[in-house]
């Protein structure tokens, strides 16, 4: 299983849509300061479920959407859709392609689905169980944060170690 | 709960012992408990002793050291329960040319079992990548994919 | 203590605003009171627009943005309180290489008048710098200095 | 005024005397990761009178002592000497050089000294009163500092904001 491609519309600075194909191996995102790069991160987190709006650098979860610039109007909604290819089967019970997406409107209604049948935010997480994605802090790290896992305390420490196996 | 959780804490511990001398060419490194008695409990504390060094608190590691520290323990993870893909930005802003070398060669083997996607504004780290993607800031403060070689980085 | 708190948070305000367009080409930032009524007592606010930008959290700015929005800062407080002379540790770490350039540039006019020692890892910022430093780790672990012609980092 | 040169010994990984040589305008501290470079940093600030040793990246205030590695003993005390020239007299009743050093032993006894007469920390912040060193947090950066500046909250902007003018 790998991640095959992923959709941006209207979030944060990605007002228009937008679409990275990947394959396996190594794939580098680079740009200059400010371009968008770790806004990708963020949509990865946030479409896999991230519900702490400061951990995607925000202080209110409408943050996410586009909010205008001086030349293109603010976004009514904020889209990602991550695509997983699960040809290998190594997900039993799912299709050859699994599509999660997350939707959030200005009026803060918000919907979660996989292959576009909405669902709840367990679902998703159920998909990913016995991975090592989503749940623990492992396979996301943000811009910054890997000084702040040696920063932890013994018992954060503990807590990211019991999360991760 | 108890044996399950002891039996992965050894796994983790010895990937950690092990990675933490491939990156860092020798030294070595464990993670203890607080206390040993009372192992569902406490908490877990890292120890790391870069090679020709004493053994002293993580806090007086260098910048570079504890960069490369965070990624032994990010790897030794990844090896007990891996995962689909794993994103990485910009863990390298910080180590020198030879760290990254060091870096880079561990991640290409790792990568032979994981995804990766990878931030960086590092020449070195992308001379290992497979495929680049370019991001960039239009007029209108909007952000897009522009199509990127890698000898614009010359 | 009124008077002189203004008229120095006045003067902070204008460099500050001054030397971000500097740093950013363009767009606008500065300082405001959380509480304009309780001048004494409340705290400051930072805000930050880069050029082609609506204004935004600064937490929202990305890694770099907020380096180069710090160093703006740091100028603007030397420019009001000249000191003898500046330490500068890694600061450049997060920045691409336009914007290395655009903050030596305004660094190599601030040392005219303060000394500069920096701490750096990145090819550019040494360009602009009089004297080079060499440290190094003996093999029995005790740090050394050697050394060092600006071609070795070519 | 400009700092002229730096002696350290015993402090940190510098466990044999080492002396910097500085001129105006700007000077670049290069070399490997671990090597040393920030530990030069902490000392500028410890000889000024730092006195958090958190700050300094340790435990206990004998962290910044020698510790010792396989192939050296550990050092009996940390020293750090820092020479100001003072040619241009922007310190009125002060000499033409003026060095501020400070001296600590693992039994604990600490030692601030200016032109080697032993005195008291006040007597050291006196000299850079209406300067912008060392009071202020402005004009010595540690690595990671950077970033931290912006993550202060208003209040503690505030006191920055008051050190400094
Ligand atoms: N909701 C939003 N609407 C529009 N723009 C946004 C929104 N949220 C964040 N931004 C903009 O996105 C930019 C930050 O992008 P990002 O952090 O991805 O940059 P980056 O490419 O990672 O840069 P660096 O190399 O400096 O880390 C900021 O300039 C910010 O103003
Ligand atoms: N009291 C001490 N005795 C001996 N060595 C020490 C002591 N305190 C710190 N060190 C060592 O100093 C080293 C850190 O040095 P420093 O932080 O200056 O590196 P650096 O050159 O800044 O590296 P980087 O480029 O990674 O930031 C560590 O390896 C640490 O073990
Ligand atoms: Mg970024
Ligand atoms: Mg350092």
């Amino acid at each position: 299983m790998y991640l095959k491609k992923l959709r941006l519309s209207g979030f944060k600075s990605f007002a228009d849509p937008v679409s990275l194909e990947f394959s396996e191996g190594i794939s580098a995102i680079v740009g200059p300061n400010g371009s968008g790069k770790s806004n990708i991160t963020d949509a990865i987190k946030w479409v896999l479920g991230e519900q702490s709006i400061k951990s995607l650098r925000g202080k209110k979860m409408e943050d996410v959407i586009f909010s205008g610039t001086e030349k293109k109007q603010a976004s009514g909604y904020a889209e990602v859709v991550l695509i997983l290819d699960n040809k290998d089967g190594s997900l039993e019970n799912y299709p050859q392609e699994i599509a999660i997406s997350r939707k959030l409107f200005r009026s803060g209604e918000s919907d979660y689905a996989i292959n576009k049948k909405s669902c709840k935010l367990k679902e998703i997480h159920s998909i990913f169980m016995d991975t090592g994605l989503g749940k623990n802090g492992y396979s996301l790290i943000s811009q910054g944060s890997i000084e702040n896992i040696l920063a932890s305390s013994p018992t954060e420490l503990r807590n990211i170690f019991e999360e991760a196996v | 709960m108890t044996e399950q959780f002891k039996a992965n804490f050894i796994k983790l511990q010895e990937n950690f012992t092990r990675i933490f001398s491939i990156l860092f060419e020798g030294g070595r490194a464990y993670l203890e408990f607080t206390d040993p008695t009372g192992v569902l409990e406490g908490g877990i504390e890292l120890v790391a002793q870069p090679p020709g060094k004493r053994l002293r608190h993580i806090s007086l590691l260098s910048g570079g050291e504890k960069s490369m520290v965070a990624i032994a323990l990010l790897f030794s993870f990844l090896e007990i329960n891996p995962s689909p893909f794993c994103v990485i930005d910009e863990v390298d802003a910080a180590l020198d040319d030879h760290n990254i070398y060091r870096y880079i060669s561990y991640l290409k083997k790792v990568a032979e079992h994981n995804q990766f996607i990878t931030i960086t504004h590092r020449r070195t780290t992308l001379e290992v990548c497979d495929n680049l993607y370019g991001v960039s800031m239009s007029k209108d403060g909007v952000s897009q994919l522009v199509s990127v070689r890698l000898t614009d980085y010359a």
